[in-house]
This record gives C-alpha cells, sequence and structure tokens, in this order.
C-alpha cells in the first residue's frame, strides 16, 4: 500500500488452482447451541455464496474428511502461533491459499446471526473467505476486504473493488446467461436489483426440484433484508433473480424459530417487520428473529380481517395491506379508524381476472405485484389495474420465470 | 498493551506488518521509522496523516478488527 497510490485491494500473490473448492466446519462455536448448528452452517454457505455470485468458483461443504478451506472457532493461543485476544480487538484471521485457506474465527466473540446486536458472523466469515481465496486488506473504507469490523448490514453487497479484486484472480463469471428474467417488459425498465451475493445462475437440480415438481407455495414475501423467501410446508427458499439461492431451502423452524410449518400467508411493513399468518394467529419477526409477545390473535391488531386467510401483500398501487380469502378480499390501512373500511369484503372479480383461492401474492422488488396460484403466476399493471400484458402474456409458468427450472 | 500507550500503538504497528520488519524488536526501531509507519498506516486507514499517534489513529487502532496483516512482507 503506497500512500500516494489510488485506494484500491491488495492480492496476497497466490491463488486457488481449482474452481471447485470443499469447506468445512471442523470446530464450531461455543454459542452454538443458541445460535443452532444448522443457522451457523446456513450462515457460512452465504458467506461463502458472496465469492461464488462474482466468480465460477463453487463452495461445496463437507461435514467430514478432507476439503480444502478448514474452519475453526478458537480461543487464545490454539496452536497456530497467532493467539486470539479475548473479546474485542481481533475477531478472526484466515490463511491465504499458499498457506492452506483455513479460517480461524476468535471464539470469545459474541458470535450473533442476523441481529445488529454482537459481532456479525456473516460479515466476519464473508471478509475472512476473501483472504481464504488470496485477497489481502483492501484500503477502500467500505470494502468488505477492508480490515476492520463495520458491523450487520441486513442489505450486504459487495463493494465493486472486492468485485474488481476476486476477479482479477479467478476471472468474471460465466455461468450460462440467465432465463429471461421475470422483471417486467421495456414498457417499464425494471429496478436495479441490489446485487444479490448469490450465485445468480439457476439452481443445481438439487434446490429446486421439490419446488419445479410441485410449484404450489403457501406464502411468499420480501423482507427487510432485501431477500425474498418463499415458504412451502416446512421449508423455506430464498429467491435470487432467477432461482433458488445457494444452499436452500431450509428448514422454517431453523431460520424463523417459533414459526410454524404450512403458513397462510406473508407480508413485510412499512416498519420493516415482517407478519406471518396461520390460522386465527398471527406472528411478528425483526429479520429472522420472532418479536416478544407473539404470536397474536388475528382479531388482536387485525381486526376485521377473517382467520385462514389464502394470502396477505402491500399492494403496490396504494401500499395498503390486502388481505385474500376464497373469493373476497379485505383491504386493512392501520391509519384509518377502522382499519377495514366499510363495505369489505369485496368480490376478487374487481381485480379483473385475478383468480380466487390464491396461494400467494407478493408485491416484488421491481414494484409490480405478483399473484401465484398453483403452477401458474400473473403480474399486475398497478396504472390500468389489470393483469399487465406482455409476451408472452400471463399467467405464465412460475417454475421456469421464478424458481429456476 | 492498550494501544493508546506508544508500546501498545508499537504492538499494533508491528502486529499488522507496519513496522519495518528487519527489525528484531520495537525499541530498536528511530523514531522516524515509526513516524513514516504511523504516516503509512494513516493513509492505509483514510486518516489525516500526522506521523502522530493522534486520538483519530489510537481510536482507529481500538476497533474490532481481522488479525491478518495488513502489509504482507
Amino acid at each position: 500500500h503506497d500512500a500516494r497510490r489510488r485506494k484500491r485491494y491488495a492480492l496476497q500473490g497466490s491463488r486457488w488452482k481449482v474452481k471447485n473448492l470443499t469447506y468445512r466446519i471442523a470446530k464450531y462455536p461455543r454459542l452454538v447451541e443458541v445460535l443452532g448448528r444448522d443457522r451457523v452452517d446456513a450462515e457460512i454457505d452465504e458467506a461463502f455464496a458472496v465469492w461464488q455470485g462474482a466468480t465460477d468458483l463453487t463452495f461445496t461443504r463437507k461435514s467430514t474428511g478432507k476439503v480444502h478451506i478448514e474452519i475453526r472457532f478458537e480461543n487464545r493461543e490454539h496452536g497456530d502461533g497467532d493467539p486470539f485476544d479475548g473479546e474485542g480487538g481481533t475477531l478472526a484471521h484466515a490463511y491465504f491459499p499458499v498457506y492452506g485457506g483455513d479460517a480461524h474465527f476468535d471464539d470469545d466473540e459474541k458470535w450473533t446471526i442476523k441481529t445488529y446486536r454482537g459481532t456479525n458472523l456473516f460479515q466476519v466469515a464473508a471478509h475472512e473467505f476473501g483472504h481464504s481465496l488470496g485477497l489481502s486488506h483492501s484500503d477502500v473504507r467500505d470494502s468488505l476486504m477492508a480490515p476492520f469490523y463495520r458491523g450487520y448490514n441486513p442489505k450486504f453487497k459487495l463493494h465493486s473493488d472486492d468485485v474488481i479484486a476476486i476477479q482479477s484472480l479467478y476471472g468474471k463469471k460465466t455461468t450460462p446467461p440467465p432465463p429471461p428474467p421475470r422483471t417486467p417488459s421495456p414498457a417499464r425498465p425494471p429496478n436495479k436489483f441490489p446485487i444479490t451475493p448469490a450465485a445468480t445462475s439457476p439452481s443445481s437440480g438439487k434446490e429446486n426440484s421439490k419446488l419445479c415438481n410441485d410449484p404450489k407455495i403457501d406464502a411468499i414475501t420480501t423482507m427487510s433484508d432485501g431477500n425474498t423467501y418463499a415458504f412451502k410446508g416446512s421449508e423455506v427458499y430464498r429467491l435470487t433473480d432467477n432461482g433458488i439461492f445457494f444452499g436452500y431451502p431450509k428448514k422454517i423452524f431453523i431460520l424463523f424459530p417459533g414459526l410454524p410449518n404450512d403458513i397462510d400467508g406473508a407480508f413485510t411493513w412499512s416498519n420493516d417487520k415482517t407478519y406471518f399468518f396461520k390460522g386465527s394467529h398471527y406472528w411478528r419477526y425483526t429479520n429472522m428473529t420472532m418479536d416478544a409477545s407473539y404470536p397474536k390473535s388475528i382479531s388482536d391488531g387485525f381486526s376485521g380481517i377473517p382467520t385462514n386467510i389464502d394470502t396477505a401483500f402491500v399492494w403496490g398501487g396504494n401500499g395498503k395491506i390486502y388481505f385474500f380469502k376464497g373469493d373476497q378480499y379485505w383491504r386493512f390501512d392501520p391509519a384509518r379508524t377502522p382499519p377495514v373500511s366499510f363495505g369489505y369484503p369485496k368480490p376478487i372479480s374487481n381485480w379483473n381476472d385475478i383468480p380466487n383461492n390464491l396461494d400467494a401474492a407478493l408485491k416484488y422488488s421491481n414494484g409490480y405485484t405478483y399473484f401465484f396460484k398453483g403452477n401458474k403466476y400473473w403480474r399486475f399493471n398497478d396504472r390500468s389495474f389489470s393483469i399487465d400484458t406482455a409476451d408472452p402474456p400471463f399467467p405464465r409458468a412460475v417454475g421456469s420465470w421464478w424458481y429456476g427450472c | 498493551a492498550p494501544v493508546h500507550t506508544d508500546t501498545g500503538a508499537m504492538m499494533y504497528l508491528s502486529n499488522f506488518g507496519w513496522l519495518d520488519p528487519s527489525s528484531k524488536k520495537i525499541g530498536s526501531q528511530s523514531l522516524i521509522d515509526i513516524r513514516k509507519s504511523i504516516q503509512d498506516f494513516q493513509a492505509f486507514a483514510g486518516l489525516n496523516i500526522t506521523g502522530e499517534l493522534d486520538e483519530e489513529t489510537v481510536e482507529t487502532m481500538s476497533l474490532p478488527r481481522c488479525g491478518v496483516r495488513d502489509k504482507i512482507g
């Protein structure tokens, strides 16, 4: 680093000669019982996915045997001559490829997942794996490879400095061109999607085979971290712009402790909280942590709304909350008294050809509202208040457009 | 040693690759070298380049961080 030089990334000088790398968590954090072993696995998966999203590298987690990158949570002196220093200070270190690529995390830190408290495991792990791949520290303060810890960021995305750095070692991502995106016709250019750190290529058969065989879902919502999650039975799928996020589906009880399976509906409100509905109750989550005093009865907070709904969503046209059930719908406006205006419920036929008995609905990050039923989906044109016209027309097959089938 | 002490700051600079590795121990570093090392670290961390262990520099040295050296010899 030369003080007079423009700020940017730095390479250590070694890199992996293979592109398909394996890793194993050889020693879990002491807090693993609190965090959940599967959630630690998911967090480490997502940290590797950051680098997989920018290159043709692939990362496969193994639970036994020899791997390229071994991960350990250790404290103080732990056998490599580079002792940790207790809580704070040094959080972790990793070895460059020429030295083996392993990553060690200081187990005296209060590691946490998807919360502002403690030390965010994803953020530190994604940084350390940059070293495991051959990156040194960057002097671009906002880059992932800057040496200073920057705290939990629910809307994390790689800095361009990090992308240039990793691609200078392993090349750009050259996976086959994604299927036509589900974004609207050129008439309304799609919003710039946040760079999903995940592999943006359609997933391998494994992740999406269930959804491809039976695309019916229970609910779908975009959460405050900017990611879209589809819920089906006991599992949850994180969606990318073209398929299923690497390493999903995951069990609902692991990612959303306290949330039951087979939910009816979900929506994320402007307070950045996500509301899940099932039967006569609802649950409120901040990111993936259930808020205290939940679940509650639907009548306690959503008076006028029926039980056993089909779906719930925030309509892009007016920012109000809509509940659909059977052939009727209710509009819920928290700013009004009563929140459900006189004259509701109304017939779903008002929504011009949107079918009854829906499975799910969502206002997507491109601003459009989407309705899902069985193996089909519809995109709604809020301005004309009708199903959007496009080629191919709606309804479309949800598997190939949303789940990477 | 806490980084707000000279020794602590020297340890920090040494741990993260900012002191000349050829020096056997911190005491042998000449004042000019140390000043230069502090300036290099300040430039890297986006701080005012004063060559002094000023408050902002010591504060940055106290931040939780990665244990890998900033400067790989």
